[in-house]
């Protein structure tokens, strides 16, 4: 499963 | 954070702050869809929620705040305070053909079946097509100010960089997230014509005429 990285992103 | 998202996040804010600017000095909002602006609202009102739960970064927070607050002020400017310059006769865009896709698509295809990421992965879907009803105004009035070309470039530049953002940290922190390349590059892709408008025309100093 791709990761939802951290969502450090706007 | 490296430059292609930085950049992607100035655009983005340049844009916002081009709009806001625009209709407050102008005292008006003709040309200006305010459906597309209320789906900016939302999409930051449902992807911002965390703005109380978890801190990443003080950038990360004064963004947060300021894409909100000033997304809330075109909203109050275009339906209230100049109110009466909204177009209505143009801004016929059925926005809950776009809203009620995404809100399937998010309960169908997430990274995890929980409310902040099922609302995070529905913001991320809408903003692709909250352009939309903007876009479609331009096409029926065959026109747009050259202010408001400008607002439409730095919008769309700054999800193409988020585009050059990703390619950037699969190479280099080798992880990506699909479902936010994937409905950036629709996203982005809905900008073409536009672009090739915008530099074809308004960069020639002429005015952006769609061909009728």
């Amino acid at each position: 499963i791709l990761n939802s990285f951290q969502k450090d992103e706007l | 954070m490296n430059i292609f998202r930085l950049l992607g996040d100035i655009s983005h804010l340049l844009a916002i702050i081009i709009l806001l600017r625009k209709i407050w000095m102008s005292r008006s909002c003709a040309g200006i869809s305010g459906k597309s602006q209320l789906l900016f609202g939302l999409v930051y009102t449902t992807r911002y929620l965390d703005l109380i739960t978890s801190y990443i970064s003080l950038y990360n927070s004064v963004m947060k705040v300021v894409f909100l607050a000033a997304s809330y002020a075109t909203i109050y400017l275009m339906y209230v305070k100049f109110k009466a310059t909204y177009d209505h006769n143009h801004d016929t865009f059925r926005i809950e053909f776009l809203v009620v896709p995404a809100v399937a698509l998010a309960l169908l295809i997430n990274h995890d079946f929980q409310v902040v990421e099922i609302l995070w992965t529905f913001s991320i879907y809408l903003e692709s097509v909250a352009i939309l009803p903007q876009l479609f105004m331009v096409s029926k009035t065959g026109e747009a100010e050259s202010i408001t070309s400008h607002y439409l470039f730095a919008l769309g530049v700054y999800r193409g960089l988020y585009l050059l953002n990703w390619i950037y940290r699969f190479w280099a922190e080798d992880h990506y997230d699909l479902i936010a390349i994937v409905a950036g590059v629709v996203q982005t892709v809905l900008y073409c014509d536009f672009f090739y408008l915008y530099i074809t025309k308004v960069l020639r100093g002429k005015k952006l005429q769609l061909p009728a």
